[in-house]
């Protein structure tokens, strides 16, 4: 299936008998293309190609009766052990659990945030939403509408600053609906706005969540990585979203955000609609970062 | 010439990563530094670079033309770009120049896009069409042009739901916006504008040629260029289409909207 993917690249190979090293780095040259192409940050390509080329012009590869079968199953290993060997479920678990949203402007948090809750809800969970996005005109309302869709409850914020007070009263209500797992939909900011940071850090103070997401639009270019690095250094990142991942975007960001922050990616958003979430993964995408 | 060996020493490979980093992408890359390494340089490489990008972006420099009344703009772009928030700041734009304006809520599928809208209308005290959830948006972008003809306003921005450009059907959407919209008014939409997300990759490339194949885009707009994201991708875009640049979205408020300005860009590129 992944070969399929790299086309061009392993079918001239499987052409050769013996790999020289010539053959192998010509064949990296153009596997580096492909990866930028698939918006994987530049230092990350730069190592993961190291990695692949110390095990491709080893013995692994030399001494095989099938040296390109074996060079693209390096590449191929290489890229799953990064990728993540397997899908990790978001532990829908069985305590109260808080869920925060966080992300740049855009990226897809209040629809994630209403998805999310009817994954939860589609495994027994009882989730409660709380929108806190004092800025964006019709932010709660977006979220409200969203709840009502899936018959999740939505807790009716005003756009107060007050979130110590806010976050309290949302989980007093959550409590009161009966609700275990609370999802908090957060605005979008910058990871170098200053003050957005500080608010985003004074409402994880309020909430204490178990989990923190990062909702990062698919199709995001090389500054994945400084995003990523910068929530991870705000408040902690425990967990990625990849949205968008209906479109043609190749997801390479997916890489960085795992070669860097080695935090699971639990799911992809794969469209408009409040069902198209889907768990993340790692083989699939393995070959479409490939291309 | 080797991936992990240095290239002709280490500025050629520290510029290349200063190309890649702002999602100029590598093909592109390639472009520009054989061009560069072709023009015999005299001078260091990152200045002749600069220079190079600045005089390709320059011929995307171009200022509003309002050539009829009402003036038409139609606000296209993948999910989640800043349309929307775009509309409200162009808006603004044109008020401060003493020209009225209307706004069409022809988003009538996402949740809460037609009172995100209508917010910002209402913030600048201007009239907005809106119609019901699931309304079709070219009747919405008709009876904005209808109304604007009738209360003799000098301009209608008409706001359209995110899509990838992937999705035919939703593309198809669009067309029908603008034929509708010159039923209208023949000249309608006058200029059909592309919002692009500053901090998308590659991507932005491909959405610029399908928008630009479908609907015949007039005009582009960055948006987000006041975070991390330097907007390169707009070099890779400048090399296949000459499509120009009216503005540069660098935040949320009304006022956070700037001309495009090649200078500018190319200054902040490799800062
Ligand atoms: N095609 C597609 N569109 C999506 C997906 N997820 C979200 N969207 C769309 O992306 C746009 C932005 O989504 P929002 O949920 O408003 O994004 P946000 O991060 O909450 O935005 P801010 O709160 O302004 O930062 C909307 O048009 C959504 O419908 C997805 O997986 N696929
Ligand atoms: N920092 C920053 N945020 C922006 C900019 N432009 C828009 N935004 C934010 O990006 C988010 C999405 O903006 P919208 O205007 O809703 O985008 P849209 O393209 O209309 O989204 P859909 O209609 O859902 O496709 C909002 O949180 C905006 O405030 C900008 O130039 N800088
Ligand atoms: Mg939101
Ligand atoms: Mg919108």
């Amino acid at each position: 299936k992944l070969t399929e993917g790299f086309g061009s690249v392993f079918g001239r190979l499987r052409g050769y008998g013996k790999l020289s090293e010539r053959t192998i780095d010509e064949a990296l040259v153009e596997i580096r293309r492909n990866l930028l192409e698939a918006d994987v940050h530049y230092s990350v390509v730069k190592d993961w190609l190291a990695s692949v080329r110390e095990r491709a012009i080893g013995k692994e590869v030399g001494e095989s009766f099938t040296p390109a079968e074996q060079f693209i199953k390096i590449v191929y290993e290489e890229l799953i052990s990064v990728l993540g060997k397997e899908p990790v479920e978001l532990e829908p678990g069985s305590g109260r659990k808080t869920i925060l949203l966080v992300g740049l402007q855009g990226s897809g948090k209040t629809t994630t945030t209403a998805k999310l809750a009817r994954y939860l809800q589609k495994k027994g969970r009882h989730p409660y939403l709380v929108p806190i996005d004092p800025r964006r005109p019709a932010a709660t309302e977006q979220l409200q509408v969203l709840g009502k869709k899936i018959n999740v409850p939505v807790f009716p914020y005003d756009g107060s600053l007050k979130f110590k007070k806010v976050c309290r009263q949302a989980l007093e209500e959550a409590e009161g609906e009966g609700a275990d797992v609370v999802l908090v939909d957060s605005a979008g900011r910058m990871e170098i706005d200053s003050h957005l940071i500080e608010e985003l850090q004074e409402i994880c103070r309020a909430i204490q969540p178990q989990e923190v997401l990062l909702v990062l639009d698919g199709m995001t270019g090389q500054v994945a990585l400084s995003v990523a690095k910068g929530f991870r250094e705000a408040i902690g990142i425990t967990g990625i979203v990849l949205t968008k991942m209906d479109g043609d975007a190749r997801g390479g960001a997916a890489l960085s955000l795992r070669a860097t922050l080695e935090k699971p990616i639990y799911f992809m958003g794969v469209g408009e609609k409040v069902e198209e979430l889907e768990v993340f993964y790692p083989d699939r995408l393995a070959s479409r970062i490939l291309g | 010439k080797g991936v992990v060996s240095k290239g002709k020493g280490t500025t050629l490979e520290s510029v290349r990563e200063a190309l890649l980093a702002v999602d100029v992408g590598p093909q592109v890359t390639e472009q520009l530094l054989s061009r560069l390494q072709e023009q015999n340089h005299r001078g260091p490489l990152l200045e002749k670079l600069r220079e190079a990008i600045r005089s390709d972006l320059k011929k995307l420099e171009r200022a509003v033309s309002v050539r009829e009344k009402p003036f038409v703009i139609l606000f296209v772009g993948v999910n989640g770009v800043g349309k929307t928030t775009t509309i409200a700041k162009v808006a603004h734009g044109f008020q401060k120049e003493g020209r009225s304006v209307l706004l069409a809520a022809a988003d009538t599928f996402r949740a809460g896009a037609t009172g995100q809208l209508k917010t910002w209308a209402d913030r600048l005290q201007i009239p907005c069409v809106m119609g019901q959830e699931g309304a079709d948006p070219a009747s919405i972008a008709f009876q904005a042009i209808e109304s604007a003809k009738a209360k003799g306003m000098d301009v209608v921005l008409i706001d359209s739901a995110g899509r990838l450009h992937t999705e035919a059907p939703l593309m198809d959407q669009l067309k029908k916006i603008q034929r509708v919209s010159a039923k209208a008014l023949p000249q309608a939409p006058h200029e059909t504008w592309l919002v692009l997300d500053g901090t998308l990759g590659i991507n932005t490339v491909e959405q610029v040629r399908q928008f630009q194949k479908a609907l015949s885009v007039s005009g582009l707009v960055i948006t987000k260029l006041d975070g991390s994201a330097k907007g390169g991708s707009l070099i890779a875009v400048a090399q296949s289409f000459q499509i120009p640049v009216y503005f540069v979205g660098i935040g949320e408020t009304l006022e956070a909207l700037i001309p495009f300005s090649s200078e500018e860009f190319v200054r902040s590129l490799f800062l």
